[in-house]
């Protein structure tokens, strides 16, 4: 080990395994998290002949699959041997570990972080029971279209229809502009045979909004895609190049009428339609994207500031006295100026996850039981900390990046690519500005709510009413 | 109501910025309507404003989260962890303090003392915790493998690392390159 950071290691004032347990939640955790990565690891998935960036765009999305299939065959093995729950995927796949695997981006993740959750949030319990037992063998793969190339975060505007035909019980699929194609999904170009997909509801004559069909892509068999279906890849992007993002448009597809995703709108058989209790409901698949959303950017200002921390205890450079070597640059204010707020970032923004991550399993609780009260408050919440935990992630990457000179700019900082899986978050799954005036949306009413002394404010706006609104009022 | 210059004291501030900032695009919006724009057009005028009240609306809950969650962390943790964990979170309210000085002079009796004494205050911390930097990231215990970094890794040894990386470009598998007889050889023969 590199003698100047053994001495800091010599030097630091309390015990780091005590730390790491703080962090993983207790010692018991910290140990199943290290096995889970050592089991993971010792498969040897993540390493590369030939570094994935000299490779071709093609190849790169060649070896992404190749290492997404070990890593799924080896969960399934996982899940037969020790029975693993969604917490094993979510582990493996999600945060470091996956990302650690395939690098820049995996063409399935989408298939168990959107496809599988959404069935599980939006399906009946017959079709839950068809499809899950198929998806979580991975006997078909599937992805989540939502945005599209005209229309992203503001979803009432998407345009693809899906037409209720009453005389033969199936909805008619189409894209009826090039705007309206399907832009984004990963997985969706050529590694997806299925697709959740977001479409406007016409049944006899009337638009009902945004519901969600699982429409089939391509041949199980040949993986040909079918009649009626456009499918490919959107092309080289900044960074997650090996998430195999595509586009998707519809011409004339018909699917049968139970391919709706049915637990909370329906259409009967005579194409009768059936509203759901609460619009609301579809965020709870978004919703729970943000919050891994957060614990995410955790994971990734954790590993730039890691990098950027131990290079700047072994860099030396300048003299800061004529008469003394040149010091490690860790001496030097301006650095730890760049480095310790991202340290810190990393435990605010943990314990910020966690906090909220328990109070969306609250307000669940209590949609279940119809009680709708806190839902706006906590979309508010989940729209702000989105935005603001990724615009901080990509700050302090690029920050840590930039702490590191020259050597943070080589591909083999990991340090580059790092910076395009975080800046991506804060285009995904609402762009940042639309989150924070969605939030904006919330708080306003909420002052109204305080002006007019109507009602209690939800607790993490009650300071509006508590706090006099400073100097300038 | 006087400026607090403590740690419960800032995140109060930041209350009463984002209590502030909602109040300025409730009157901005309000004021605008009475001059003859409909609603969304005032919206979409104080959008701006309005993102950044958003933005504070955050700030003050992730800082209040921080501060209130880790006071129940280090509960059980060890007096010298504890107080590490604690400057921590001090290093990251007074930063964003001074991040945020104009909203919290804006809205907030804040005045320059304090803010000489948030400088040095966060001057005072970053010299703290140089010491058990190297230990605060080897906390997060991120494995070589899953920090894919030349720079990283947890023996140090960078230089060696990044030579090894670069030697793994498909350039350096041969000393000459064909490019050399294609087009360099005939440009430096005038032969091109």
């Amino acid at each position: 080990v590199n003698g100047d950071l053994q001495r800091e290691r010599d030097n630091c004032t309390f015990s780091v395994t005590e730390l790491t347990n703080l962090i993983d939640g207790d010692a018991q955790k910290t140990e199943e998290r290290k096995q889970r990565e050592e089991m993971v690891l010792k498969e040897g998935i993540h390493l590369e002949p030939v570094p994935a960036v000299y490779l071709s765009h093609k190849e790169k999305y060649e070896l992404a699959v190749k290492k997404s299939c070990a890593l799924f065959k080896m969960i399934k093995r996982l899940q037969e041997e020790e029975n693993a729950g969604m917490e094993n995927y979510m582990a493996v796949l999600g945060g470091s570990l996956g990302s650690a695997i395939l690098g820049d981006g995996n063409p399935i993740t989408l298939h168990y972080v959107m496809f599988i959750p959404t069935i599980m949030g939006q399906g009946t319990v017959e079709q839950q029971a068809y499809w899950i037992g198929r998806a979580f063998n991975l006997n078909i793969i599937g992805t989540y279209a939502q945005t599209e190339l005209g229309h992203g975060t503001f979803i009432r505007g998407l345009e693809t229809t899906a037409t209720y035909d009453p005389s033969t019980k199936e909805f008619v699929l189409n894209s009826p502009t090039l705007t309206s194609y399907k832009w984004w999904p990963g997985g969706l170009a050529h590694t997806a045979n299925y697709c959740i997909v977001m479409a406007q509801l016409y049944t006899q004559g009337k638009c009902h909004g945004i519901h969600p069909f699982i429409v089939q892509l391509r041949d199980e068999e040949s993986h040909m895609p079918l009649r009626g279906i456009k499918v490919g890849e959107i092309g080289a992007k900044l960074g997650m190049n090996g998430t195999n993002n595509g586009f998707l448009g519809f011409e004339n597809v018909r699917i049968p009428r139970d391919h709706m995703l049915m637990k909370n709108s329906k259409v009967l058989e005579d194409g009768t339609y059936v509203n759901a209790p609460n619009s609301k409901l579809t965020y709870g698949t978004m919703m729970f994207v943000r919050v891994m959303i957060v614990n995410d950017m955790c994971n990734y200002i954790a590993k730039a500031v890691t990098i950027a921390t131990r290079y700047s205890a072994i860099r030396r450079q300048s003299k800061m006295k004529p008469d003394e070597p040149e010091p490690q640059i860790i001496d030097f204010l301006t650095q730890r100026h760049k480095l310790f707020i991202g340290i810190a970032s990393v435990h605010a923004f943990k314990l910020s996850s966690e906090w909220i991550w328990n109070m969306y399993n609250n307000v669940t609780a209590e949609l279940e039981s119809g009680d709708l009260e806190r839902l706006p408050e906590l979309h508010a919440l989940s729209c702000c900390l989105k935005a603001v935990s990724t615009a901080d992630a990509a700050e302090c990457v690029e920050r840590c990046r930039l702490a590191c000179g020259g050597h943070g700019y080589m591909l083999s900082s990991n340090l580059p690519l790092m910076y395009g899986l975080v800046t991506a978050a804060c285009t995904y799954e609402g762009e940042n500005t639309v989150m924070l005036l969605q939030t904006a949306r919330y708080l306003v009413k909420s002052w109204h709510q305080a002006r007019q002394d109507s009602g209690t404010l939800t607790p993490t706006v009650s300071y509006i009413g508590r706090v006099a609104s400073g100097r300038r009022m | 109501p006087p400026w607090d210059n403590t740690i419960e004291g800032i995140i109060e501030g930041f209350h009463v910025v984002a209590a502030g900032k909602i109040g300025v695009c409730v009157n901005q919006i309000e004021k605008r309507q009475k001059a003859g724009l409909c609603y969304e057009d005032a919206w979409n005028m104080t959008s701006v404003q309005l993102a950044s009240a958003s933005e504070a609306h955050c700030r003050a809950i992730i800082l209040a989260t921080y501060f209130k969650e880790t006071q129940i962390r280090v509960d059980s943790a060890s007096p010298a962890l504890k107080q590490v964990l604690l400057q921590l979170v001090d290093l990251y309210v007074v930063y964003w303090a001074l991040a945020r000085l104009g909203d919290l002079l804006r809205f907030t009796s804040i005045s320059e003392r304090d803010v000489e004494q948030l400088q040095s205050w966060y001057e005072d911390l970053l010299n703290k915790l140089r010491v058990n930097a190297v230990g605060l990231v080897d906390g997060f215990d991120i494995r070589d493998e899953i920090l894919n970094s030349a720079l990283g890794a947890f023996d140090g040894r960078a230089y060696e690392r990044l030579m090894e990386e670069a030697m793994k470009s498909p350039l350096n598998a041969e000393p000459v390159n064909k490019s050399f007889h294609d087009y360099l050889k005939p440009l430096m023969q005038g032969k091109l």
